[in-house]
């Protein structure tokens, strides 16, 4: 299993 | 000037326990609403939110907005001087480079002042969606960091999965499996033992222990904790601050990528 990271679904503001 | 008063010192002192072993470095954005904190983990796998509201403290004066950038390791080894039964006021002028933080303790004539020096921190703010969730899980927080810890014990991932009115956490690695699978309960007497599911669809997905068992020291914050899911989005977990008198300050939010098949 890949470990996704969280700026791959919240983007800067 | 700003300037914050907390009676009930140690739920600053809580909230830093439970953020400063995932965030190194973060700013406090402080308006008139009140102190707000959003970081990501060095990984950039999650994120933690931080919200405490201006009516939460007895004292609160922010004449203009500031941001006061910290290492959170420093702030802590400060709040640890700080008593359990102090009250902790922050103090920051307009342009200073440092904050100062006066803990008094109750019903005695010491008071200790101490400074922590701020820094200009590039942090990013990221926007995160309010979308609804397909399963909203209300359990103690005592439960789910016992689950987090004792699965850690087998595997380095949880695989979360729910369906009609129970959830399921398993875990699985070289010595064998093990998971944990909790019902939805009716006591009424005692809210904060019980455990909700609201769910509108099935779902199974996978985290990393690693990062929960750091969520879950937000435990003394909270007698309960909320699991929200939805597929291929983010988990959020959410500790309500609330005080003595159980009056709503604010929130914690941990929100954790999920593991993908590859």
């Amino acid at each position: 299993m890949s470990q996704k990271t969280i700026t791959s679904f919240f983007k800067p503001a | 000037m700003f300037e914050a008063k907390l009676i009930q010192g140690a739920i600053l002192k809580k909230i830093l326990d439970a953020i400063k072993d995932l965030v190194n470095e973060a700013s406090w954005d402080c308006s008139s609403q009140g102190m707000s904190l959003q970081a990501m983990d060095t990984s950039h796998v999650s994120l933690v939110a931080v919200q405490m509201k201006a009516d939460g403290f007895d004292k609160y004066r922010c004449d203009r907005s500031v941001t006061l950038g910290m290492n959170l390791s420093s702030l802590s080894k400060i709040l640890k001087c700080a008593g359990n039964d102090d009250t902790i006021t922050l103090k920051a002028p307009d342009d200073g480079d440092k904050i100062t933080l006066v803990f008094e303790a109750k019903n005695e004539s010491e008071t200790s002042e101490y400074e922590v020096k701020l820094m200009n921190l590039d942090s990013e703010y990221l926007g995160i969606p309010d979308t609804p969730y397909s399963v909203n899980v209300k359990m103690p927080s005592h439960k789910f960091q016992r689950i987090c810890r004792d699965l850690q014990q087998i595997g380095d991932a949880v695989t979360i999965s729910c369906a009609k009115d129970s959830i399921r956490f398993a875990a699985k690695g070289d010595l064998g499996s093990g998971t944990v699978n909790l019902c939805q309960t009716a006591s009424a007497d005692k809210p904060e033992d019980s455990v909700s599911i609201s769910m509108q669809e099935p779902i199974i997905q996978s985290f990393a222990l690693k990062y929960l068992n750091h969520f879950a020291k937000a435990t003394p914050l909270s007698p309960q904790v909320s699991l929200s899911l939805s597929p291929d989005v983010p988990l959020v977990v959410e500790y309500s601050i609330t005080d003595d008198d159980g009056s709503d300050f604010g929130y914690i939010r941990y929100y954790l990528a999920p593991k993908i098949d590859e």
